[in-house]
Formats: structure tokens, sequence, C-alpha cells
């Protein structure tokens, strides 16, 4: 099974 | 002041029809380069990163960069009263409180002109790094388009595996299991045209519910990029006349 990941995981605010 | 002078107007139509149902308000950013804007959509799990080059329009004036609030649902509601011939002006004064938007038709028969309220907005700004993706997929837009649609009838999630040769579009779901391999190549015919640029074997699971969502911009482009690299978002763009439309997806993951 998958589970959605989201983008904050990825990339950082600026 | 800000003033721009778009002389076909349908793009701006198809732009916002093709972020309207992933992003309700976002912040436009004018500056004398460009209009721009960045916004995820509610659940995060989507970007949306759009860049209007201001070269590109027929007429363009930004004395001082300024963000504009704007309800996209709104946008979108007013863009319709646009006809495809328009031409369209967007104007805003300094320190703005509404967008204007004039439609004109293409004798200048009609002149259409509508002041859009502006919103002030919190907004999440990413910082989204340059880099080098491990695979590079660019094909007919309107042919990836097809595949997602059609897979979508077996189940929710793609699987998108790319080696040097082809790209594979897998599904399995409770009906079974089935997948669309297409391998690269150079065809006069755009739909089966087909160039991969890769340095490693990718192999990656996305929600194919969003890939349909960002598909509505394949009127913009007759071709779509797919750059992927493991374990980080795919980014898909849109290349067009006046600018570019990318949008980012968070990759399902294995629980």
């Amino acid at each position: 099974a998958t589970i959605q990941n989201i983008l904050p995981s990825y990339f950082s605010s600026t | 002041m800000f003033e721009a002078l778009l002389g076909n107007g349908l793009i701006l139509k198809k732009i916002i029809e093709s972020i309207k149902e992933l992003v309700t308000e976002v912040n436009f950013e004018v500056t004398s380069e460009a209009i721009s804007l960045q916004a995820m959509d509610a659940s995060h799990v989507a970007l949306v990163v759009l860049v209007l080059r201001a070269s590109e329009f027929e007429e363009y004036r930004c004395d001082r960069p300024q963000t504009l609030g704007v309800s996209i649902t709104n946008l979108a509601k007013l863009l319709k009263i646009a006809g495809n011939d328009d031409s369209i002006i967007l104007r805003a004064e300094d320190e703005a409180h509404v967008l204007t938007l004039v439609f004109t038709g293409k004798n200048n028969e009609k002149m259409c002109e509508f002041n859009l309220n502006l919103l002030t907005l919190d907004s999440e700004h990413l910082g989204i790094p340059e880099q080098e993706y491990s695979a590079e997929v660019t094909m007919s837009s309107s042919e990836f388009s097809r595949i997602c649609r059609e897979l979508t009838q077996v189940t929710d999630t793609l699987n998108l595996s790319v080696d040097k040769e082809s790209v594979k579009f897998a599904v399995s779901g409770d009906i079974g299991t089935g997948s669309i391999t297409m391998k690269a190549n150079n065809s006069d015919k755009s739909e089966e045209k087909l160039i991969l640029n890769v340095s490693d074997t990718v192999s990656m699971a996305f929600a194919l519910r969003y890939l349909n969502l960002f598909n509505k911009a394949s009127s913009l482009s007759d071709e779509v990029v797919l750059s992927l690299s493991p374990e980080v978002p795919v980014v898909l763009k849109f290349a067009f006349d006046l600018g570019e439309l990318k949008y980012f997806l968070a990759p399902k993951i294995a629980e």
C-alpha cells in the first residue's frame, strides 16, 4: 500500500 | 501602475481554467520582468508555478513590484465573459485594491471592463531548489493526458517507470493490473514522439487524480515534460509562447 506524501516534506518555506 | 496587454486573451482563459480546480486564492507577483505565481493546493500535495514573461506581452508596464491577491474562482468567472478572440488588458494602480480587466473584441466593436476585488492572502512560499533530474520525459501532452484518463478507470495510483529505452505507465486495481509502455522514438507524428533523457532508472507512484487536473494544461502546449528523480516531487512542465506553467506533485510512498 502507498500513502500520499506532502510537498512541505520536500521543500521548505521561504 | 501595472498594466499588461495580451493580444491573445484566450491563452489567459486557458491558464486560469488549468489551475482553478487546484488553487482557489493566490498571490500574483507582478514585476517589470514577469507576472508569476506559486501556490499549493489545499491538501499541500500539489504546487502550481506560473511565469508569464513581460517581454511576451504586446504592452507591459510595471512601475513597482506588487503582490495582487486574487480569487481564481472569481477571476475564472470574469474571464468566461471574454471572447476567445478578445484582447485582454490587466491593470492595477500601485497598492491596488482592485484588478481591472478590459476585454476588447477583435474589431474594437465591444469593450468590457470589470474591477475584480483583490484579497489580502497569507501565502506560504516554498523554496524549490534547481536540481538535475534522473529522468526527463518529453511527450505529447494530449497522449499523456489520454493515458492518465484511461488508467484512472482501473485505479487511483499510477506507477511510472522510466529507463533509458522506454517509459512504463502501470496500474494495479481491484479489476486487475495493466501497463502501457512507450518506447523512445523520434516520430514525425507529434502524438507518437517520445524523447527520453535518462541518467538513472526511476520508478515512482503518483495520484492520478492530480495528474488529471494538471493535464487541463494540455490545451496550452502540445508537449509536456516530466522530470523525475527518486523520492522527490515530479514536475510537469507545459511551455508556451507567453511563459510556462509547472506543476509539482509529491509522490505516493510505500507505507
